[in-house]
């Protein structure tokens, strides 16, 4: 699983 | 990028813009709370200042460019352009009850002990009680005019679509962002009792919502 922040969301 | 998110981001550009032309076309911020536009400003500007690190797409800056131009036109209006019409004697919500435990919180639980993480944390808790203050405002005057329960339901339905792509993101590319899920889901609680009071009133009544 890929368990990051999302910082390609808005 | 997904359907999901793009309804999202787009839900949201169209609720901060309903917002502005209200403001602007009315020249009035009446029944607007400048506390939470204040805070929507502030979480755009903790979260997006990878604006001039990484570069994600096009989409991706020119969105983050637009929110902030916008959030910040926004505050300006309220007080500074039309600040005779701003009603400070509802806007009485004690934001610091808001930024203490946000501030804490991004502190003890984020993915990275680091001023840009801490401060992505900080905006993504920020974000979920930001609309206290207008929500708070709404209780307290009893009524909102209909262009601004247009601008709430735009606002909360734009989180509610992330969670969507959130699940879409975990069964496509088994991708999640806890923070930002938690976060999320919390934002979209604190809608909800205005979702019920928007569908069953000013959609039906087609007027100005007022609380009971």
């Amino acid at each position: 699983l890929v368990f990051s922040g999302s910082k390609d969301e808005l | 990028m997904n359907v999901f998110r793009l309804a999202g981001d787009v839900s949201h550009l169209v609720a901060i813009i309903i917002l502005l032309l209200k403001i602007w076309r009315s020249k009035s911020c009446a029944g607007i709370s400048g506390k939470s536009q204040v805070l929507f400003a502030l979480v755009f500007t903790t979260r997006y200042l990878d604006l001039f690190t990484v570069f994600i797409s096009v989409y991706n800056t020119v969105m983050k460019v637009v929110f902030l131009a916008l959030s910040y036109a926004t505050v300006y209006l309220i007080y500074m352009r039309f600040r005779n019409s701003y009603n400070s004697e509802n806007d009485t919500f004690r934001v610091e009850f808001l930024l203490v435990p946000v501030i804490g919180l991004s502190f003890l639980e984020n993915y990275a002990f680091t001023p840009l993480e801490i401060l992505w944390t900080f905006s993504i808790f920020l974000e979920a009680v930001a609309i206290m203050p207008q929500l708070f405002m709404i209780t307290k005057t009893g009524e909102a005019e209909s262009i601004t329960t247009h601008y709430l339901f735009f606002l909360g339905l734009y989180r509610a679509l992330y969670i969507a792509n959130w699940v879409w993101r975990y069964h496509t590319e088994s991708f999640y962002d806890l923070i930002a899920i938690v976060s999320g889901v919390v934002q979209t609680i604190f809608f909800c009792d205005f979702f019920y009071l928007y569908f069953t009133r000013v959609l039906r009544g087609r007027g100005k919502m007022t609380l009971p």
